[in-house]
């Protein structure tokens, strides 16, 4: 465990905190793409088989039960309650996720590191986290404004991404041997994806005005 | 890379 993975891992956890009390608060989910959060829990589903059969470290199975949990909680919230559903916008929320996640799972079965029925899974997850994120950000695209709370919820998620990518960096250059190029690859096209969003986000946290993403 | 590789990271 390095500083860069650790910090990751707390930006995520903060993340999905962020949300949570936005959704809890403000008893209201607007702005807030039901998409992005149930293929997040298709990729925390998929790639924490490892919880049945093999055991790491508390660290690691705690946060991995959190994972899952809190995102099948932010499901419920938007699905289930009765106040917080009411403001979930299925008209705007209208990303084909079967587009993203055929791909990633073809791409599974084809780019693995092994043939087997969890290693193709774990790379599918991989792949999906990579896209995940695109209905939240086309729903963003869509509202205009924007609310604070869901603003700092993304960028924690890419902020996360981007201190894995110094993790990736550092371990290449602390331990000989070290590979993962699925996760590599994939990991720095998630990044990418958020960059335009870094640039508006920052852009609109100097001017101090409300973050609206250009359509 | 391969089988029984350690997935340490989230």
């Amino acid at each position: 465990m390095n500083i860069f993975r650790f910090a990751g891992d707390m930006t995520h956890l903060l993340s999905i905190i962020v949300l949570l009390l936005k959704i809890n608060a403000t008893k209201s989910c607007a702005g807030v793409s039901l998409k992005t959060q149930e293929l997040y829990l298709l990729v925390f589903v998929t790639r924490y088989l490892d919880l049945l059969y093999s055991y790491i470290s508390l660290y690691n199975t705690f946060m991995k039960l959190f994972f899952i949990c809190s995102s099948g909680c932010v499901i419920w919230y938007i699905r289930e309650h009765k106040t917080v559903s009411q403001t979930y916008d299925s008209a705007q929320d209208t990303f084909r996720v079967l587009f993203l996640a055929c791909p990633c799972m073809i791409l599974a079965l084809t780019v693995n590191h092994d043939f087997t029925v969890t290693e193709v899974l774990w790379t599918f997850s991989i792949y999906l986290e990579a896209v995940a994120i695109l209905p939240q950000l086309v729903l963003l695209q869509r509202t205009k404004n924007v609310d604070t709370l869901t603003g700092n919820y993304v960028f924690l998620l890419g902020g996360y991404r981007a201190l894995y990518l110094l993790n990736w960096i550092y371990r290449i250059l602390t331990e000989p041997g070290y590979r993962q190029w699925i996760v590599w690859i994939s990991g720095t096209i998630q990044t990418a994806i958020y960059c335009d969003f870094f640039y508006y986000y920052i852009k609109s946290w100097r001017n101090n005005e409300r973050l609206s993403l250009p359509s | 890379a391969g089988r029984g590789r350690v997935k340490d990271e989230l």
